[in-house]
């Protein structure tokens, strides 16, 4: 199941990712305000959220941590 | 404590995309 939730979670950094960087940026952040039914101020949120270091990109590593407690919480609900 | 609530809140928002997000991927093959 951890495989799994690691897979998934790759294929929606790369949703993300547009550009291919390897990484995602606030400005990658905005791009999904049209795709995704969340507002700027709460796209900034979840991006900082899961900007842990705060040098203002995720790796894919930040996405997956982030992921891997979105599952989790998932399960107690 | 403030910082709890906005870490609760922060966690709604996280979902909200998370979901989203798998919607969208399964949405669209």
């Amino acid at each position: 199941p951890l495989a799994e939730t690691m897979g998934k979670a790759k294929e929606l950094f790369v949703l993300c990712d547009k550009e291919g960087k390897g990484f995602i940026t606030k400005r990658d952040m905005q791009r999904l305000q049209g795709e995704l039914p969340l507002s700027p101020e709460q796209l900034e949120t979840v991006f900082e959220s899961l900007d842990r270091e705060s040098n203002g990109f995720l790796t894919p590593v930040e996405f997956k941590t982030g992921f891997g407690e979105f599952v989790g919480l998932d399960d107690t609900t | 404590d403030p910082n709890m609530k906005a870490g609760a809140a922060n966690e709604g928002v996280l979902a909200n995309f998370f979901n989203s997000l798998l919607s969208k991927k399964t949405g669209s093959p």
